[in-house]
């Protein structure tokens, strides 16, 4: 049930460009991702290969980044698969399979050539299946030490090259949610199912929907906050499993930012004593089973400080929340903790609507800076100095050309972002009076009304 | 929503998370553009792939055979001006509008609901043991006079921010409900006055609630649609 792409590394977007002396034999063929896969394998010369995800075609290419004269370009039509030995600089078991491109032994002497007989004599030539290349170091006769070379310094006829196991090449901190190491078998030596396949596994955990995760190819990771990286294994009999991941020695990174009286971004800093919910619901402790069972034990999350029945965060939810002493209710986030004020401190402020204001602050109140009034891009501008000669629409100083009742504003460089307010404060004492408190001149078209008999049966 | 019963509201939205799983709510006010709170998000430039809302059910969690179900990607949040506490989420395309979702209306700029006008709430969200917390629930509350709630909070109420009156058997928004619409209904269409924020306790019976004043924002959502 393993895939063939479960030997290959995938990069998106990606391709390979070749120099242009080496002419590509192959031509594209039309097959699905793994019928590529299965294709490269079976070449003796194939290392990776470009995907076409939308005309279904593959092309299978004799080098990868690490050969010389390659180098990787972006290209959105296609991902390019590599074969992970190529790419590896650590190894698998005892590494016969390494294809990487070390060529000095542990102790830095550098490696004598495979094809080269001097200085000393051997009988391991290179063919086209052994992988001999170059004087990269390799395990021709599977030694446990791993790979190795034979070495140009006539004295010492071969050592190894002490390249590390992928297992202990990467280390995790904490539960591992940020381990991207390329550790891609289970704790029992079960191979990992690739994240970006539902087989034999059907599984919720799409890299498109993640995309802050890592889920690349079938790498151990541990994307729902588990106690630490995991996969989906190609067993069917087993649908995932913990992996054998080395925690770092050195001391643990100390959680940045931390607040106690407010939170950031999803409020996996915050360190508060908050311990009820909004409604007033008591928190139920975390080294608690009752009244909910749950797998957030303090002492496997060291780093989340679930304290007492403290708000915490430590899976990556919305804001900080807690199991409940209610047994009707299990979860409850704590959103009556403040959020901690994200915008730049101001130096300027403005009268009214500040229409007059004809200040140079030009970044938003995000910190973003401001796109000048006179340019197209990122945004074309439905308001410029052409439209609103008399608005003083100079550079890229905030201004209030269209009288928003909310202050000074500009198109920003973000591309996502096409207008936003600036970084200046009302001056105090500054207040638009509210106006319209009889409903009679009201008028709404299209909107507010529904069925009123689906109100009414309420079914 | 505490207090309230099961009824129909289809212009709120429940908002989901990648996992499927609703956390706040939110009104439909243009076929692509859904209001809810700051508060329920992590941040003004927030990753959303994955996050959806789902329209046109009275279920939470309505099966895969609900006709009307309508689950949308969000494509986008903008973040209001500062102290509004509002956000407007665009979708990845328009939502089908039917006798299951229909748009709510904006009210005019700076507009003053009166005292007394009928509103009502509406979300997903705890009903501690009041209702069915499957399905959607709507509740009533009578407005506030700006002046009388400003005197019952002792002064802490802010321009931006509009009361209903707390009622002895405790009606209220709660966990899950945050962003969802406070709708008052106004020459006889159901208009968008309030947004549900968090607050320190859900259905008080002995303070008024307090929701955002759309009004005060009805430019910047305008304009927000407009760019």
């Amino acid at each position: 049930h393993r895939s063939p792409l479960n030997d290959f590394q995938r990069l998106r977007a990606t391709e390979l460009l070749a120099a242009p002396a080496a002419p590509l034999l192959l031509l594209p063929e039309p097959g699905s991702a793994e019928q590529c896969a299965r294709r490269c394998a079976a070449s003796r010369t194939c290392r990776a290969f470009h995907h076409d995800r939308q005309g279904q075609l593959c092309q299978l290419l004799p080098w990868t980044q690490h050969s010389p004269h390659v180098q990787l370009q972006k290209n959105i039509h296609y991902d390019l698969y590599q074969k992970k030995d190529y790419l590896r600089d650590c190894i698998v078991a005892d590494g016969t399979s390494y294809r990487g491109t070390r060529a000095t032994t542990e102790k830095g002497l550098r490696c004598q050539h495979w094809q080269a007989t001097t200085p000393h004599d051997h009988r391991f030539l290179p063919s086209p299946r052994n992988g001999l290349e170059e004087n990269y170091c390799r395990n021709p006769d599977r030694d446990k030490r791993g790979p190795w070379c034979y070495t140009v310094d006539p004295n010492i006829r071969h050592q190894s090259c002490g390249i590390k196991k992928c297992e202990d090449a990467v280390c995790m901190t904490c539960n591992g949610e940020d381990y991207r190491g390329t550790v891609d078998h289970t704790e029992s030596g079960t191979e990992c199912q690739r994240w970006d396949l539902q087989h034999p596994h059907k599984h919720p955990y799409h890299p498109n929907k993640y995309p802050d995760k890592g889920l690349d190819d079938n790498y151990c990771r541990n994307p729902d906050s588990s106690e630490r990286p995991w996969c989906y294994t190609t067993d069917p009999e087993r649908e995932r499993e913990f992996c054998h991941i080395r925690l770092c020695t050195e001391k643990r990174p100390r959680t940045p930012n931390i607040t106690t009286s407010c939170f950031r971004g999803k409020g996996e800093s915050y360190r508060g004593r908050v311990n009820v919910t909004v409604s007033g619901i008591p928190c139920q402790r975390w080294d608690a089973q009752t009244p909910h069972r749950h797998h957030f034990v303090p002492e496997k999350y060291p780093c989340k400080d679930l304290q007492e029945n403290y708000c915490r965060n430590p899976d990556g939810s919305e804001a900080p929340w807690c199991f409940t002493s209610r047994p009707t209710i299990r979860i409850a986030f704590c959103f009556q903790i403040r959020r901690c004020p994200d915008e730049l401190d101001t130096q300027e402020c403005y009268h009214g609507r500040g229409q007059h204001y004809h200040g140079h602050i030009s970044k938003t109140r995000k910190g973003i800076t401001c796109q000048p009034w006179a340019a197209q891009a990122p945004h074309v501008p439905q308001i410029s100095p052409i439209t609103h000669p008399e608005a003083h629409l100079e550079e890229n100083y905030c201004r209030n050309p269209d009288n928003d009742s909310h202050g000074p504003w500009c198109y920003t460089m973000d591309p996502r972002t096409p207008f936003d307010y600036c970084a200046i404060k009302p001056c105090s004492g500054n207040t638009v009076p509210s106006i319209l408190e009889n409903a009679d001149t009201v008028a709404f078209e299209q909107c507010g009304r529904r069925d009123e008999r689906l109100q009414l049966k309420g079914r | 929503i505490v207090g309230g019963q099961p009824g129909n509201s289809p212009w709120t939205v429940s908002i989901r998370n990648r996992a499927g799983m609703h956390f706040c709510g939110g009104s439909l006010v243009k076929e692509q553009w859904v209001i809810s709170t700051r508060q329920c998000f992590s941040s003004c430039d927030a990753d959303l792939v994955g996050y959806e809302v789902q329209l046109g059910t009275l279920f939470k969690d309505p099966g895969p055979g609900d006709p009307d179900q309508q689950t949308i990607p969000i494509a986008r949040i903008v973040c209001g001006p500062s102290e509004s506490q509002l956000v407007m989420l665009q979708l990845a395309r328009p939502a089908t509008l039917n006798t299951r979702v229909a748009l709510i209306c904006l009210p005019p700029e700076r507009y003053i609901v009166p005292a007394g006008t009928l509103c009502e709430i509406a979300g997903w969200g705890e009903t501690r043991g009041t209702g069915d917390g499957s399905m959607l629930n709507v509740a009533r509350l009578p407005v506030l006079a700006h002046g009388e709630c400003h005197a019952a909070l002792r002064g802490r109420l802010k321009e931006s921010e509009l009361c209903t009156a707390p009622l002895r058997a405790g009606v209220g928004a709660c966990e899950g409900d945050y962003g969802g619409p406070l709708a008052c209904l106004t020459a006889d269409c159901w208009v968008l006055e309030g947004v549900i924020t968090p607050s320190r306790v859900c259905a008080r019976t002995d303070q008024p609630s307090l929701f955002i004043r759309v009004s005060l924002y009805a430019d910047w959502i305008h304009k927000v649609m407009k760019m």
